[in-house]
């Protein structure tokens, strides 16, 4: 664990507890995408099944946990506490052309399989490499879940970001949100250039992934720091 | 058949 990492899971942290709150406090998610909650959700499900089978560190449970509940109460929120202020006319995002594409990415690009592998098992012939079967653990099925998780939560903001430049405004406190929720994901390509040099970790798929998450904040950094900071609301 | 990356990170 390196001080990149740290900050990095701390201000994901701040950035779920800051919609978390901002949501039950005023009891709105007006300017919210419940599309956006949904698919980080599904991100959360999917990259944390190991919570079953393995047992990292108590931090790493700690978190898990949380991150999971933290983002089933905001979807519950939105979509059943306070749906009356879910601005359902405005989070239009397709979220089916993000899930698909990135569903079947996950199955061509992984660490278990190659292309070829993966048509073999397709047909069923190379039987140990059968994804879940009498002849298989379920190390594969994880695998790609955790790959379909990291692709996903590189665009699983595009239906927030959309939702707020078609209604051309943002709340400051939903701007502190994504500043959180983009500052992480930064912090952590730090946390990989640190991990290359000092541990020779290298993990090509969460870095590329990091890297396109990131650059989808860009343009609303540059807005946050050149609006919010003077405390203006964010006209886009 | 590599054994399967574990993941330590979030």
């Amino acid at each position: 664990m390196n001080i990149f990492r740290l900050t990095g899971d701390l201000s994901h942290l701040a950035a779920i507890i800051i919609l978390l709150l901002k949501i039950w406090k005023t009891r709105s998610c007006a300017g919210i995408s419940g599309k956006s909650q949904i698919l980080f959700a599904l991100v959360f499900t999917t990259r944390y099944l190991d919570l079953l089978t393995s047992y990292i560190s108590l931090y790493n449970t700690f978190m898990k946990v949380v991150y999971i509940g933290c983002a089933y109460a905001t979807v519950y929120l939105i979509y059943m506490k306070f749906k009356a202020t879910y601005d359902g006319n405005h989070d239009t995002f397709r979220a089916e052309f993000l899930v698909v594409p990135v569903g079947g990415l996950s199955f061509l690009v992984n660490h278990d399989f190659t292309p070829l592998e993966f048509l073999l098992v397709i047909m069923y012939v190379s039987y140990d490499m059968a994804l879940c079967g009498p002849g298989s653990n379920c190390s594969h099925c994880f695998q790609i879940l955790w790959t379909f998780s990291i692709y996903l939560e590189s665009v699983a903001i595009l239906p927030q970001l959309f939702m707020i430049s078609k209604t051309g405004e943002a709340e400051t406190i939903t701007t502190h949100y994504l500043f959180f929720l983009g500052l992480y994901r930064a912090l952590y390509l730090i946390n990989w250039i640190w991990r290359f040099y000092f541990e020779g970790f290298f993990d090509l798929i969460a870095i590329v992934a990091g890297v396109v998450q990131t650059i989808l904040y860009c343009d609303f950094f540059y807005l946050y720091v050149t609006k919010v900071v003077y405390s203006e609301r964010l006209p886009l | 058949d590599e054994e399967t990356k574990e993941h330590d990170e979030l």
